[in-house]
């Protein structure tokens, strides 16, 4: 090709789906976020980059399905004809924006030949947004016409020609071979180790030692990739960007955070590390980091590493304001510098600073609205911006207005309703419950 | 080479301007691309497109330029009809 190649001069890359297919009916949100991670995946399983999904305007790359004209120089035309594009790496605020024309009908894992394979033509295009351009080889990906799907998402590796190609961009990831050509050995005879994605678990049995989410505290609350974690004793729930509980009930943090003790009978605080979005969580005086959901070697290690006191923690949060992390304990707040990996002088300080918020908090979160959000026993606190102070109107209950809870409410088993009763958007089943498994049908 | 309508040449020629093959059209002069360079356009297309270089709008390439893709060019806009002086 004859169009000079630019590069990333970052290797960490955020990324966000901003609009998704009109006509879901194929392809649901959580699948059409689940193929764009693994078609970034492919890149980043070769090259030394590492993309991570975020919530909010500023991610690295956008994705967005949109159709016709949609003011950026290269127009869709229906069904058809150009499918997607995506912007080269650069200053320009568009850089390394993806769109895919909503037009087309998108599939993946189609039956038959008809309609556009969505995980094909997004590898093809993040090529384009890390910087590689159209090639004339048969073999490549980065061949400019469709070809039709490329297989398994899990299980696809990017043809000789294009790991050349983004090598001579960003070098080879460490601990691959580029030696090795087509024909030749498998690097690995595991497939890599992947995100988990959210499980269908209409028949997970119910712990009988599951707390209740609606009468809960919570040990920890944490952002991360975007969506909310609440952590209570040995579980979790999650919710989705928009808010939707994934499930009515939590799941174990132990199995799902590969690598932390079994025995951790809870966590005091958690959040998505600023720069690498790495995952950190506390519990005691001790401290553990996890790329995805997998811990990295050489932890746990003492809370000390951050400078803190050896008292444990309550909260830690990134605010959005600044990209700085925040921990609290007790009266206390420290404001510690995680791209210089120390803490900012001068602290800690008085938490009364933060107007407004109660001391001793069990945990807070930045959110995609821009506001920090605060929690204690059954209430939380917003501070919206860049202030230090809580907005009017709050206290508000989490159960409420995050786990979705009407009041007097609760989803204990001793508390089971012995008649179809409707919960929120939730309509539960006795009649179907057997052997400790509940029915439910969710209704939105 | 089949013969073509008028806008099938149109539209031809606005895929080789659309993905870099030609330079795209002067909107103030309005020129006309030359027979010369609309046959290197399409050779340009048909190497990169692994089809044999006929330089005219035969069936494999009007098939080629219909088949779905990417948007963005495949070659520098105008690259390849431009020649130093």
């Amino acid at each position: 090709s004859l169009i000079p190649q630019n590069k990333w001069n970052k290797r960490h890359l955020s990324w966000r789906v901003r609009t998704y297919p009109k006509d879901s009916a194929l392809l649901g949100r959580d699948t059409v976020r689940a193929l764009m991670y693994y078609a970034l995946k492919v890149w980043s399983d070769i090259a030394p980059l590492n993309f991570h999904e975020v919530a909010g305007s500023d991610a690295d790359i956008q994705i967005d399905f949109t159709k016709a004209d949609h003011d950026d120089g290269y127009p869709f035309d229906g069904p058809g004809g150009t499918v997607a594009h995506a912007f080269f790496p650069g200053e320009r605020f568009t850089a390394g924006d993806t769109h895919f024309d909503d037009d087309e009908a998108w599939t993946f894992r189609s039956p038959d030949s008809h309609g556009m394979d969505l995980f094909a033509v997004a590898v093809h295009e993040f090529g384009h947004a890390i910087g590689l351009v159209h090639t004339s080889a048969m073999e490549s990906i980065m061949r400019p016409y469709y070809q039709g799907p490329v297989g398994d998402p899990l299980k696809y590796d990017l043809p000789y020609e294009d790991k050349v190609r983004v090598w001579q961009l960003y070098g080879v990831r460490d601990s691959v071979s580029h030696t090795i050509r087509p024909g030749g050995p498998s690097q690995t005879a595991e497939p890599p180790v992947l995100l988990d994605l959210p499980e269908n678990r209409s028949n997970v049995l119910l712990a009988q030692d599951a707390p209740d989410r609606c009468s809960s505290h919570f040990d920890a609350v944490a952002q991360i990739r975007g969506e909310a974690f609440f952590f209570k004793g040995k579980y979790f729930w999650r919710l989705t960007r928009e808010k939707h509980l994934v499930s009515l009930r939590p799941a174990q943090i132990h199995r799902f955070w590969r690598g932390l003790p079994t025995n951790l009978d809870s966590v005091d605080a958690v959040y998505e590390r600023p720069g690498d979005h790495k995952i950190v969580f506390f519990k005691g005086l001790k401290y553990w980091v996890f790329k995805d959901n997998i811990v990295e070697e050489g932890y746990p290690r003492p809370i000390s590493d951050f400078g803190l006191p050896l008292e444990g923690l309550d909260a830690a949060f990134v605010w959005l304001h600044n990209g700085k992390t925040y921990f609290f304990k007790d009266n206390h707040y420290w404001r510690y510098d995680d791209h210089l990996r120390h803490m900012d002088l001068g602290y800690p300080k008085d938490s009364t600073l933060w107007k407004g918020l109660p001391p001793h908090l069990d945990d807070a979160m930045s959110w995609s609205d821009g506001s920090s959000y605060f929690f204690k026993g059954k209430d939380y606190w917003r501070v919206p911006g860049s202030g230090m102070e809580v907005e009017a109107g709050y206290p508000r209950l989490i159960a409420k207005d995050w786990l979705l809870c009407t009041e007097m409410q609760s989803d204990s088993p001793d508390a089971e309703p012995k008649s179809t009763e409707t919960r929120g958007n939730v309509q539960h089943h006795p009649d179907h419950a057997e052997n400790g498994y509940e029915v439910c049908s969710c209704t939105s | 080479a089949p013969s073509l309508s008028s806008e099938q040449l149109d539209t031809g020629v606005d895929w080789l301007s659309k993905f870099g093959y030609l330079p795209p059209p002067d909107p103030v002069t309005g020129q006309l691309q030359t027979k010369e360079a609309l046959t290197k356009a399409i050779k340009a297309m048909q190497r990169f497109g692994g089809l044999k270089e006929t330089g005219v709008f035969d069936q494999a390439t009007l098939g080629l330029m219909k088949t779905p893709r990417c948007s963005l060019p495949d070659v520098s806009e105008g690259t390849v009809g431009r020649r130093k002086r």
